[in-house]
């Protein structure tokens, strides 16, 4: 890059006269050459110039050259009567190119000193796309398409056509193409001018899988067509789109298929026209979208999140159960649930199921016992009763009795505790008295 | 037990039946793996008992069928630190507790004592329950359980009456009578604890829940339902601390 640069014009710069701002000598006679890269003009701006007036700056004079042809000669000063002073005004060289020449004669008139000049140039980019063809002058640069950069241009074509080796006209070509973008639009070589003769173009368009194609042909629509009783038969010029597993269809007539979608992520596109006859051609604007899964059904117990309207390709559901409820897959509990919307349409795993969880047996407690009071098969919200074996054992006092399974699988009493109670022997209670009625 | 009648079946679901040796001694059931009985029993010549040799029974009043089931097993014995009676003369401090290797499920037979809250005044004149399948009053030994009630003696009545037993025993070296013991009984004899009975319990009942506590254990007497002569026991109340402590850190 060091090497470049050095070798490179700069892209501006500064000029000035011998020993500016101090007066500059007597019998002079100075030439520069001013140069910046290929493809841009050359701009000069004064900053200041101050040189000794004279008509046709007989004595001393500023000559801007371009090819040894005079573009301006300045002397004396800014708003001075005499001599031509540049003024403000840049000036334009119609090349990278210019040449500055600074001729004073011998003596230089009291008791005035004249400064010289001070100028800086710069490279201004060329828009060779609004100039008129470099050879004859009769044509634009670019024959179809031109596009400016800085410092130079580049030509183009419409798709059906391909960039001659000049760099700059085009000729008919339209095989090959492939549109992998997810939209686009494609049209017949030359249109909206009849197509040409002998064409055998193919476009295909193949998107990501996962994404299906639309095609949308514009109302201009004119393929040649020989009409028949069943209506029109595309014989001679036609255009034949063939999806993947469909039959391909051939269009032609004067009707637009208008929206005509594909249910494929690839299709092609072939366009036919013999020797004669006359088809105005065609244009389409191509989208794709993502392929549609099915929406998931509502889950008993649970619910599927987010709820979207439609979902698509690489679209991801989760399933959550209600509180009290566990994700069930194929007779086993699942940890969490999520299915993608694969480039087939279908979702990756199948729906889970919400079953209700359960507790599980309650913990046995020593020296007492427990009670359903309420539920079955230990089922969320089932409720249980401990009880201790009286009147041997009591529970301690404030003790809770009734527990009920929580969603964490886990009986809990009212407190929110799973702690169970302990049962507490009775103490000096028999339970037969010693009685005694005799006095 | 002199004096006395047999319980019926779960009137005393506390009591327990200890062989010692070959010899009976009763003890009282105070929680699911803890029974207490009297240091004497289990501190024999200054020395304790082998737990092996110790056999403990319950659920029954009949002492022939607590002889035939199988003995709970011991997992340790506890008589009270200070308690020292080499010469059977010194009963301070008898009271022992004894750790079971398993828990008894509680039931109409076997059912533990309430234990009084530490330093319990004990009002003189309060008649209490002492059982046990000790000697009665014809001196054959009781197969069956039995059972007196007893009133709790004043303090100086009591050790009156020990001063006038060592003055009509001379010879002998009549126990002295501490602080940590009780006496109960009647004057005029004939109603009393006896021999076998010692460690069993000596129960009052508390008023406002009609419940049992353990208020004595059967220590020692000067004889037995001797006129003029009182049962003494450990008294209860005065070691709760030691109770508690012994069965937290066991």
């Amino acid at each position: 890059c060091w090497r470049l640069a050095r070798s490179l014009p700069a892209l501006h710069g500064v000029v000035q006269s011998p020993q500016f701002p101090q007066p500059y000598p007597a019998a002079l006679s100075q030439q520069w050459d001013l140069s910046v890269p290929e493809g841009y003009q050359l701009q000069l701006s004064f900053t200041h110039l101050d040189i000794e007036p004279s008509a046709d700056c007989y004595y001393d004079s500023l000559t801007v050259l371009y090819d040894k042809k005079v573009l301006a000669k300045f002397c004396g000063q800014e708003n001075s009567a005499d001599g031509h002073h540049p003024g403000n005004r840049p000036l334009l060289s119609p090349g990278n190119r210019l040449t500055l020449v600074l001729q004073t004669d011998d003596t230089n008139p009291e008791p005035h000193q004249h400064l010289g000049f001070s100028a800086h140039y710069q490279a201004k980019d060329i828009d060779e796309c609004s100039a008129p063809d470099p050879e004859d002058g009769s044509g634009p640069l670019c024959s179809q398409l031109c596009h400016n950069t800085l410092g130079s241009y580049m030509c183009s074509c419409r798709h059906g056509y391909e960039l001659r080796p000049d760099q700059r006209t085009c000729v008919l070509s339209c095989g090959g193409g492939i549109f992998d973008e997810p939209e686009g639009t494609l049209s017949s070589p030359g249109y909206p001018d009849p197509s040409p003769h002998g064409l055998a173009c193919q476009y295909v368009i193949s998107v990501e899988p996962g994404f299906i194609v639309n095609l949308n042909f514009t109302d201009s629509f004119h393929i040649e067509h020989i009409g028949t009783q069943n209506g029109p038969s595309c014989l001679y010029h036609w255009l034949q789109v063939s999806i993947p597993d469909k039959e391909p269809q051939k269009l032609c007539g004067g009707k637009s298929p208008g929206l005509m979608p594909t249910n494929s992520y690839t299709v092609q596109l072939d366009y036919h026209t013999d020797w004669a006859g006359l088809s105005q051609g065609w244009s389409l604007h191509y989208t794709t979208q993502r392929v549609q899964c099915a929406s998931p059904s509502s889950i008993t117990n649970g619910r599927v999140t987010p709820n979207f309207p439609q979902y698509y390709y690489r679209d991801y559901i989760q399933v959550r159960c209600d509180p009290g409820y566990k994700l069930m897959m194929d007779g086993r509990e699942i940890k969490s649930y999520a299915s993608m919307c694969q480039k087939n349409g279908q979702w990756h795993l199948s729906l889970p199921e919400c079953h209700i969880i359960d507790c599980g047996e309650p913990k046995a407690l020593l020296n007492g016992g427990v009670t359903f009071i309420s539920g079955s098969q230990n089922q969320h919200l089932s409720v249980i009763q401990y009880h201790c074996n009286e009147p041997f054992y009591s529970l301690l006092g404030g003790a809770t009795v009734s527990y009920t399974c929580a969603a964490d699988r886990t009986w809990r009493d009212n407190l929110d505790t799973p702690v169970i109670p302990s049962c507490i022997p009775v103490c000096g209670q028999p339970t037969v008295y010693l009685s005694g009625f005799q006095r | 037990i002199m004096g006395g009648e047999k319980a019926p079946d779960k009137t005393i679901p506390w009591q327990v039946m200890l062989s010692v040796d070959g010899g009976r001694a009763g003890a009282m059931v105070i929680g699911d793996r803890w029974i207490m009985t009297a240091a004497h029993n289990l501190v024999q010549k200054g020395k304790l008992v082998l737990k092996e040799k110790l056999r403990v029974f319950m659920g029954d009043n009949d002492a022939e069928k607590l002889a035939k089931l199988t003995p709970l097993g011991v997992a340790s014995l506890h008589p009270h630190p200070e308690y020292k009676n080499p010469d059977n003369a010194n009963y301070n401090h008898d009271i022992a507790l004894i750790k079971l290797q398993q828990p008894l499920t509680f039931h109409a037979a076997i059912m533990p004592l309430c234990l009084p809250p530490e330093d319990t005044i004990y009002k003189t004149g309060q008649i209490g329950m002492v059982s046990g399948f000790g000697i009665k009053e014809d001196d054959i030994i009781a197969n069956k359980l039995r059972y007196i009630r007893l009133p709790v003696v004043d303090g100086n009545k009591c050790q009156a009456s020990v001063n006038s037993a060592k003055a009509a025993m001379p010879t002998e070296t009549i126990p002295v009578l501490t602080d940590n013991m009780f006496c109960a009984g009647v004057p005029e004899g004939g109603q009393d604890s006896c021999t076998g009975d010692s460690g069993g319990a000596y129960v009052l009942m508390e008023d406002s829940t009609k419940r049992f506590w353990a208020a004595g254990i059967v220590s020692w007497g000067v004889g037995c339902g001797q006129t003029g002569r009182y049962g003494v026991y450990t008294r209860v109340a005065k070691y709760i601390s030691w109770i508690n402590k012994t069965m937290e850190d066991n």
